[in-house]
């Protein structure tokens, strides 16, 4: 698995994978989706597929690569080795999303919530594998949220795919195990080898957990607050631990829509004849149109 | 130019967070 | 604050001959609204420059390791000093109407820096253009004149109309927004919709009623 890609350009979204394994485009497949680093304030966030033929769902059991969560970082790697090398017939894909592509569309004008991002991550990765040739008829998928409606929207995306949304589905089913394997390994290589864009100097990198409610993660992110620019962008912006931070010890900024948020949440809609009345300053001297196309004006005081 | 007001005078690493591009 | 971001001529930079003759920002009285603006001489009154700002809201600026709060831009904007000069003569002849010294004319109480408009050589050699002049010993003495300005502001709408054109100015009189910049001249701009621009320029630096008077004429 190498990194380097997004190791270069760790601010973007990065897609990694395996090569096909030719049997994958012969024979009808199972695919297992899972994430790793939802949970974090710091580092990417990682999407993970897994497949094979049914006919090798067998060999994944007896990999025992089920409950993955209990794995150590050692063990984690060792475990992927071993699925790597299974080339002949499981392939693999990840998407790494930084944490700059999370706080980014986490916070743009228009919602998009980090479940919305999710699932686009997800559906993307199945697609992926289908353009890939991968003869896909089975789909398992790990999910925190409501499983039902997840799975009826990934019905309604792939129809001629059997989909399973289950919780804990890497406990369930090895194929989704074998996916939040990569995806953890993918994260902890990424997190490990996290090449800081800001200089920075010597950035003291023990932030304990990266988990919000650490106390050594809050002290990491206050210390690191650059009071004009934030957070270097190995932090997610979007995480309210960070926000909160942010508003209290860094200067106001103000952005063109801040006055339209604070207008909606006021009183309620403007009567249609203000619009016609007179203004008070209509007698006032109005510039020239040509000053005032261009936001001219004259200075009366520095 | 920044497309934003920061309300605050003084020092910011700005060569620490930005490279200029042309 | 003690930092603001100017675009304006090199020359300006430039070291004065004497201490104290350098480049001087000062409020004068803006001729078409009476109240005072912003203006820079630049080194022994050589030339006056207007000051305008781009003001929007919601900026900053990033100026080297520091950050400034003020998001304006201003500009400084040669201009001729006779507009200024003109209003003066024309509130003499108001008030006197008869023959002065202009250094007798160009005195403002709330803006004392209007008497270095007197060191602008060029609007002081083309008072012959809005005054009747008389010269008694070697000394000469000034008296607005009405049709004298007219003809000379005419002048100024012509090369102003030649401005908008040579710089491709939407003149148009379309309703618009007033961010919309139209980047294409509309097709059904006539000759009248460009002087009429220009005399609402020529307009921002002149008094109403003279304003008035201009576009009659």
């Amino acid at each position: 698995m190498e990194l380097e890609k997004f190791e270069r350009n760790n601010w973007g979204s990065c897609r990694l994978s395996s090569l096909v394994p030719p049997l994958c485009r012969n024979q009808h497949c199972c695919l297992g989706i899972d994430e790793a680093g939802r949970g974090p304030v710091l580092g990417p966030m990682v999407y993970g597929i897994c497949f094979c033929p049914l006919s090798n769902k067998q060999d994944l059991e007896e990999l025992k690569v089920a409950d993955s969560k209990t794995l150590s970082e050692a063990e984690r790697e060792r475990l992927f080795e071993k699925l790597d090398s299974l080339k002949e017939y499981l392939g693999w894909a990840l998407q790494i999303l930084s944490p700059n592509v999370i706080s980014t569309s986490m916070q743009q004008r228009v919602k998009y919530n980090l479940n919305a991002l999710s699932h686009d991550t997800a559906i993307a990765l199945i697609q992926y594998a289908l353009d890939s040739g991968v003869q896909l008829r089975e789909v398992f998928v790990d999910t925190v949220g409501p499983a039902e409606k997840y799975q009826e929207k990934l019905k309604q995306r792939f129809p001629e795919l059997e989909i399973t949304v289950k919780p804990k589905a890497d406990s369930l089913f090895p194929i989704v195990s074998a996916a939040s394997i990569c995806a953890k390994v993918a994260r902890d290589r990424a997190v490990k080898s996290w090449k800081f864009l800001e200089d920075l100097g010597d950035v003291n990198l023990d932030y304990g957990s990266g988990y919000p409610n650490d106390p050594k993660t809050k002290e990491w992110l206050a210390r690191n607050l650059d009071p004009v620019f934030g957070y270097p962008q190995f932090v997610r912006f979007s995480w309210s631990t960070a926000q909160t931070i942010v508003d209290s010890r860094a200067v106001p900024v103000r952005w063109d829509d801040c006055d339209g948020d604070e207008k909606s949440s006021s009183k309620g809609s403007q009567s249609m004849l203000s619009f016609f009345a007179r203004k008070k300053d209509d007698t006032k001297h109005q510039p020239h149109r040509f000053f005032q196309e261009r936001k001219l004006e004259t200075v009366k005081d520095l | 130019l920044l497309p934003c007001e920061i309300q605050y005078d003084g020092h910011a690493a700005v060569d620490k967070y930005f490279t200029p591009t042309i | 604050p003690d930092q603001w971001v100017l675009i304006a001529r090199d020359s300006l930079l430039d070291l004065p001959k004497k201490p104290g003759d350098g480049a001087l920002f000062t409020r004068l009285r803006n001729p078409s609204t009476g109240e005072g603006a912003l203006f820079l001489f630049s080194s022994c009154a050589q030339q006056l420059f207007e000051i305008k700002v781009f003001k929007e809201d919601y900026h900053s600026w990033f100026v080297g390791q520091t950050v400034q709060h003020d998001g304006r831009l201003f500009f400084a904007t040669p201009m001729d000093a006779l507009f200024l000069i003109l209003y003066y003569l024309i509130k003499a002849e108001k008030e006197q109407g008869k023959f002065q010294p202009v250094d007798q004319v160009v005195v403002d109480e709330a803006f004392p820096s209007s008497c270095i408009l007197l060191q602008c050589t060029r609007a002081m050699q083309s008072l012959h253009h809005v005054t009747e002049e008389k010269e008694i010993g070697s000394k000469k003495f000034y008296k607005y004149n009405k049709e004298k300005t007219l003809k000379w502001l005419k002048k100024k709408v012509v090369q102003t109309v030649k401005a908008l054109k040579s710089n491709n100015i939407c003149v148009g009189g379309s309703v618009h927004s007033a961010t919309f910049i139209r980047s294409k001249q509309m097709l059904d701009v006539t000759e009248e919709d460009y002087t009429r621009y220009a005399h609402g320029l020529i307009s921002e630096y002149v008094p109403e009623e003279l304003s008035a008077d201009l576009l009659k004429y």
